[in-house]
């Protein structure tokens, strides 16, 4: 599937 | 942001000071597994790759940088400066144990398959594993300073607010990052056990917590 978002957490 | 992640990184951050100046000060590493050090170091140099590849917030880059470089000089204390003081006999867990399926599955189970997204999951893997061998440490010796107990109870702080924080994530942004929730759940749940004896011995009694 889409890899839509980024990983914005530590 | 929210409230939870922000207490969260604050802890992670407590936790990590912790360790580093309970080694700095004492001159000792005794009782700390340097293979989760190491461990740990893996997670967050596989993890912050995206340093190079994409800006977030000023916070998630500074505390980035931080984190590694906290965890290398941990690992240099433990290693080099002081490596006279480790209990590298104590400290026998099989990594490769940990690191052999969680790169297999970091291939198998991923959100896309490129090279900086498979780093990405691997390091999420490795994360919610790589304490194992300082929890396997201490069941060994049966026994733990009271300062390595408290880097312990940080630490396992730091994921249950990580937990709340993606509660909070689902029903206000309907963020579900299912990979890193479910590796934190899994995560949380090694530091139960830990979390019982912290608070009915380190807390009631004093010194250092002896196992049962």
């Amino acid at each position: 599937r889409e890899f839509t978002f980024q990983h914005d957490e530590l | 942001m929210n409230i939870f992640r922000l207490l969260g990184d604050m802890c992670h951050l407590v936790a990590i000071i912790i360790l580093f100046l309970k080694i700095w000060r004492s001159k000792s590493c005794a009782g700390i597994s340097g293979k989760s050090q190491v461990l740990f170091a893996l997670v967050f140099t596989t993890r912050y790759l995206d340093l190079f590849t994409s800006f977030i917030s000023v916070y998630n880059t500074v505390m980035k940088v931080v984190f590694l470089v906290l965890a290398y000089a941990t690992v240099y204390l433990i290693y080099l400066r002081f490596r006279s003081t480790y209990n590298s006999e104590s400290d026998s867990f099989r990594v490769e144990f940990l690191l052999v399926p969680v790169a297999g599955l970091s291939f198998l189970e991923n959100y896309a398959f490129a090279p900086l997204e498979i780093l990405w999951t691997f390091s999420i893997y490795l994360e919610s594993v790589a304490i194992l061998p300082q929890l396997f440490m201490i069941t060994k010796t049966g026994e733990a300073e009271s300062i390595t107990t408290h880097y312990l109870f940080f630490l396992g702080l730091y994921r249950a607010l990580y937990l709340a924080n993606w509660v909070w994530r689902y029903h206000t942004e309907g963020f579900f990052d299912q990979i890193a929730v479910v590796s934190g759940v899994v995560q949380t749940i090694f530091y139960c056990d830990f979390f019982y004896l912290y608070f009915t011995k380190v807390l009631r009694g004093s010194g250092k917590m002896t196992l049962p």
